[in-house]
């Protein structure tokens, strides 16, 4: 199981599409304050299915869409795909046919509110994308990608929420 | 269900036992239910010792013996159910310089098997990448990725 | 009173905006009473533009951007009614090299007229100090103070 | 105005008498985590007049006498001494006598609950304390001691806590 590369256009701060290829071991991603480290590991979380806008540092949905600076207008719609390899077979009755050992999902929302997921650049459902992702520790809310400032969340957090996160393991 | 439960918990609890020790150099710790009987619905205890010291409430610890805690427990919890990547956005903050070397030695052991994506402004942390991105903001509100691939950079040296 | 609060209020947020363009570099801020008509009782909003980027919520900054931003708040506050000492416990653990910087200058320029005690684990912060206390504890659970007075090795030097 | 110096004995993490001297311009605290670092800081507000147990980081105001170790015992007492120099003339009816130039206030805890407050090594009230703080910017939930993670609260704060931040030093 391995992800290969992400690509974002139009989300957040990343308003030109940008391709990211991610070799095995350990990516280090570094760079100043504010310019958009922090916006990569919510595009992953995005792509993956996070339903909340609140986990994704916004207070709605449609502010992930790249909003403009001075120069640059608003974008009509955000789009993340990730490129993945699983190393297993999966059958999802209904979706779209894809090679388990090197495919895409991906996430578009336009202005509209229109949410549309991806299964190898074809359209699918929004189970489609939960169903194939069962069972590899990715999705919302995962214990897997620690958003800064969630380690300390962590700890204050109260007994039952340190249960909840448990549960999902199991 | 609760078996599911139980045995993710025991499960869990073992790992966290084991990388603390990692994590700190020693010391112990563990992960309790609150109540014993109530195993369907209890909240769940973090009780930490660093080395040499007393046994106490997780929330009496120091920022870092914090941090290092709660990251032993994230990585736990991930050895029991992997998944393909692991990103840590800046869990490295507020550790002293020796807590950050056992942190990147034991992720660079547990990359073996897992791709980690790690965002952070320090220096040690950074010289154990095999990749690094830098992303910028040349263009004020537009960000770039800019890449710089050691393995490529040293394949091309050698 | 309302003419007390309404003097500190309106003092703090020109300093917070003067102290906000020294950290950021440019950029500007601004110190918002939620409800204009209830001086008395109405909370108070924080709205902060980094240079170059949109006027938004601070919820919605980056952590580093957020920091600072809180950095100049309380630093606007201190400005306001100086205590004869300042302690700031790891307020640079988020920032980015040319964050410390800037942090740095401005507090050594502060520092003219106040006494600051920073905790800190960054190499840039340290090397901004007249005087450098190590806390250890060699025996565990017991702290001991090891002093390195720098300003007395530079007499000595010369 | 200016601090001189702290001295501390069975505060915290510090069971032994240790003294500080503070010098002018920046003085930086370094050691590795856990070894007593924001004790000083917690050991500053303490002695300015803390009444909250909460914000030293503990349950109870007795958690801040030193506890033991395998090797040490727990104290009987905390107490922390900070000595001082004011430019301007006090007067504290009912107070003991000090010298504004160079003075030190000091508070102690004893197991069994008891408080005990000084100046200039005499019994004084805790009132005397804060009377003599008044204006200085120092004392109780000062916005001139920034504890490890409150730069993070000041921002998740409610609009009605920065109010009271602000407040205090008008
Ligand atoms: N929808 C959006 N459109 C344009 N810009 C956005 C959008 N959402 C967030 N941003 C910008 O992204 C920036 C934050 O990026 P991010 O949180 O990734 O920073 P970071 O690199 O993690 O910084 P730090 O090191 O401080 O944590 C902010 O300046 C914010 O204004
Ligand atoms: N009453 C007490 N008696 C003995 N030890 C105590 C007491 N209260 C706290 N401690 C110890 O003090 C230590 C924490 O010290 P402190 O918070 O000052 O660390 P620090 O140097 O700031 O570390 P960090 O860099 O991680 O923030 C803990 O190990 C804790 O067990
Ligand atoms: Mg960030
Ligand atoms: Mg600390």
């Amino acid at each position: 199981n391995r992800i290969k590369k992400l690509e974002l256009v139009g989300f957040k701060s990343f308003c030109d599409r940008t391709h990211i290829p991610f070799n095995e071991g350990v990516t280090v991603i570094v760079g100043p304050n504010g310019c958009g480290k922090s916006n990569i590991s919510d595009a992953i979380s995005w792509v993956v299915g996070e339903q909340s806008a609140k986990s994704l540092r916004t207070d709605k949905m449609e502010g992930v869409i790249f909003n403009g600076t001075q120069k640059r207008k608003p974008t009509g719609f955000a789009e993340v795909i990730l490129t993945l390899s699983l190393d297993h077979e999966i059958e999802i009755p209904g979706a779209p046919e894809f090679n388990p050992a090197n495919f895409s999902i991906g996430r578009r929302l336009y202005r509209s509110g229109e949410s549309e997921y991806y299964l190898d650049g074809q359209r699918c459902r929004l189970k489609d994308i939960q169903a194939l992702l069962e069972g590899t520790g990715l999705g919302p809310n995962s214990y897997a990608i620690l958003e800064q400032g969630r380690i300390g969340q962590i700890l204050s957090s109260k007994p039952a929420e340190r249960r909840s996160l448990i549960e999902e393991a199991a | 269900s609760i078996e599911q439960f139980e045995e993710a918990f025991q499960a869990i609890r073992r790992n966290f036992q084991e990388v603390f020790q990692i994590l700190f150099g020693g010391g112990q710790c563990d992960l309790r239910l609150l109540d014993e009987d109530d195993v369907l619905d209890s909240g769940i205890d973090i009780i930490a010792q660093p080395p040499g010291k007393r046994l106490q409430n997780v929330l009496l610890l120091s920022g870092g013996e914090k941090a290092l805690t709660a990251l032993a427990l994230l990585i736990a919890i991930f050895r029991y159910r992997p998944s393909p990547v692991c990103v840590l956005d800046e869990v490295d903050a507020p550790l002293d310089d020796a807590n950050v070397n056992r942190f990147t030695r034991l992720v660079t052991e547990l990359s073996q098997n897992t791709q980690f994506i790690i965002i952070t402004h320090n220096k040690n942390t950074m010289e154990t990448a095999q990749t690094m991105y830098g992303v910028t903001m040349e263009e004020p509100g537009v960000s770039k990725i800019i890449g710089v691939d050691f393995r490529q950079q040293q394949a091309l040296a050698s």
